[in-house]
């Protein structure tokens, strides 16, 4: 199954 | 000071439903320009962003910028005393630990005979959408139309109070971002088509082509596609399918969090969905032109 990713891979937490 | 009063207030309620099932708490961040609230949920697997313009409110005014940390179950429970008719208004001071909601029914709900109120009334310097301001131009609607004598609408007049909480909420930076592809559609097919791809699967694809956007699902019961096509020219604004494509994209997402997004759908006709590859997808809900309700769902994607 491909894997779930969390938006924290994608934004930077301000 | 931060007040803020909404003719529309459905909004408001229609709001806090298609974010509580999300997110627990959260803030609403007000400003001068806008009233916002960015959240994630718990595993932060998806993302609710919305945005209700100043400009649509009928009367607002914010001092300075607050945060104002609220349970989104308990102001469900709240917002579900106020009529879908009923305008909203809120309220809070600038270092107090409440919002005050105030519910006020339609204009033609009670009519009486309120004459020196309405007289103090004119000429006054009320804000706009204030009571008095209110009672001003019934006033005179009715002074127009009868030539004689003061009626003035009491209001169905309700007042509660949220009590407010201190929140830490995590705040993304999300960069302004050019999608590969952009594709707008009623909002109640989407809903319609997130609702029988769960009967099947978990997990959907959603890949878009010159020949149109394909949702697809593979599960144990067996596999489900729907091919939605360009409908630019359909006679209603709200039936139109529209697909702007700069290349084939493809990508799959939880099914669980696009339902959860679906609840959103009776803010408005329309959905927008934007993908690139290898990034969250944003399906975002117009709100006339008030504002908007955005979430971001991180794709899943094969190692």
């Amino acid at each position: 199954d491909p894997r779930q990713y969390t938006l924290l891979k994608f934004y930077e937490l301000n | 000071m931060f007040e803020a009063r909404l003719t529309s207030g459905k909004i408001l309620k229609q709001l806090i439903e298609a974010l509580k099932d999300l997110v627990q708490e959260a803030n609403i961040d007000c400003s001068d320009d806008e009233i916002s609230i960015q959240a994630m949920d718990n595993s932060h697997v998806s993302l609710v962003a919305v945005s209700l313009r100043s400009g649509g409110f009928d009367h607002f005014r914010c001092d300075r910028p607050l945060s104002l940390g609220f349970n989104a179950t308990n102001m469900g429970k709240i917002l579900k005393c106020a009529g879908n008719e009923d305008a909203i208004t809120l309220k809070a001071e600038d270092d107090g630990d409440s919002l005050s909601m105030v519910f006020e029914g339609p204009n033609q709900d009670r009519i009486a005979d309120f004459g020196e109120f309405a007289r103090g009334a004119r000429g006054s310097d009320s804000p706009p959408g204030s009571r008095r301001e209110k009672c001003w131009k019934i006033d005179f609607n009715f002074a127009t139309m009868r030539g004689v004598g003061v009626l003035v609408v009491i209001f169905d007049r309700k007042i509660y109070e949220l009590k407010l909480m201190d929140i830490d909420s995590e705040q993304l930076g999300i960069p302004d971002t050019d999608y590969k592809v952009t594709i707008q559609m009623p909002s109640g097919e989407f809903q319609r088509i997130i609702r029988d791809m769960q009967v099947l699967g978990d997990t959907l694809s959603i890949s878009c082509t010159k020949e149109g956007v394909k949702f697809g699902v593979q599960g144990d019961l067996g596999t489900g596609n729907v091919l939605i096509r360009q409908n630019a020219h359909a006679e209603k604004d709200e039936d139109r399918v529209m697909i702007e494509m700069e290349e084939p994209v493809e990508l799959t997402f939880a099914l669980r969090y696009l339902n959860f997004f679906t609840k959103a759908t009776n803010l408005g006709p329309t959905v927008i969905l934007n993908m690139s590859p290898d990034v969250p997808i944003v399906v975002e809900y117009p709100i006339g032109e008030t504002g908007h309700i955005k979430y971001y769902l991180a794709p899943k994607i094969d190692e």
